[in-house]
């Protein structure tokens, strides 16, 4: 499961 | 990506607009903090280190290729440009401001998710980027009268934050892992530092007259 982490955020 | 990140980020970049585009028509940097450009300088380069490493998306590249060349020509303009630096309150921007790089530094060395290079200094950006506020926020109740660009500016500047902390409780519901303390402690503190300024800069607004700070 693709963690989508926080650092797709800016 | 959700409405409120987009909303944030959105707001984030009417915040730098404003602000170039007052030093850009007035010429003048006058109750702007040069310190709190050279933080947010200093969190926008420290955050994103994996700008060359990691491609997340052509919005998330681009809008931080912007984020730091606005950040870093804001604080050229202060230091070199030749008739704004003239306007800038050298005087009165006093902040010492390195002793919260010292701070933040020190913390994120405590208190990270991993203790690796990147994710140290994503901790000290996030960290720096809640206090970075600070010398404006004193440079605007020492110079007491706000301009009208530069209190909307610092106003968008509070407003992204507050739209992010709704995106991570929108995330933490609807994401099953999704729980980043460093962020949102740090993100309801950077919010928080802008309450009084909300509260005059609202009353301004509802008596419609000039926005006073109380020294």
């Amino acid at each position: 499961l693709l963690e989508e982490s926080i650092k797709d955020e800016l | 990506m959700n409405v409120f990140r987009f909303a944030g980020d959105m707001t984030h970049l009417i915040s730098i607009l404003v602000l170039l585009l007052k030093i850009y028509t007035t010429k003048s940097c006058s109750g702007i903090s040069l310190k709190t450009q050279e933080l947010y300088a200093v969190v926008f380069v420290t955050r994103y280190l994996d700008l060359v490493t990691d491609f997340i998306s052509v919005y998330n590249t681009v809008m931080k290729v912007v984020f730091i060349s606005s950040s870093l020509a804001i604080v050229w303009c202060i230091r070199r440009h030749k008739v704004v630096r003239r306007s800038y309150d050298k005087e009165l921007d006093t902040f010492r401001h390195w002793l919260l790089v010292g701070a933040c530094a020190v913390l994120a060395l405590v208190v990270h998710e991993k203790f690796s290079f990147q994710e140290v200094c994503w901790a000290f950006s996030i960290y720096l980027e809640a206090v970075a506020i600070l010398p404006q926020l004193v440079l605007l109740q020492r110079s007491g009268n706000v301009d009208n660009l530069t209190g909307q500016y610092v106003f968008f500047l509070g407003a992204y934050r507050a739209f992010y902390i709704l995106n991570w409780i929108y995330r933490y519901y609807s994401e099953q892992h999704f729980t980043r303390w460093i962020s949102c402690v740090s993100g309801i503190v950077q919010t928080a530092l802008y309450a009084d300024f909300f509260y005059y800069y609202f009353i301004s607004w509802k008596n419609n007259s000039k926005l006073q700070l109380p020294a």
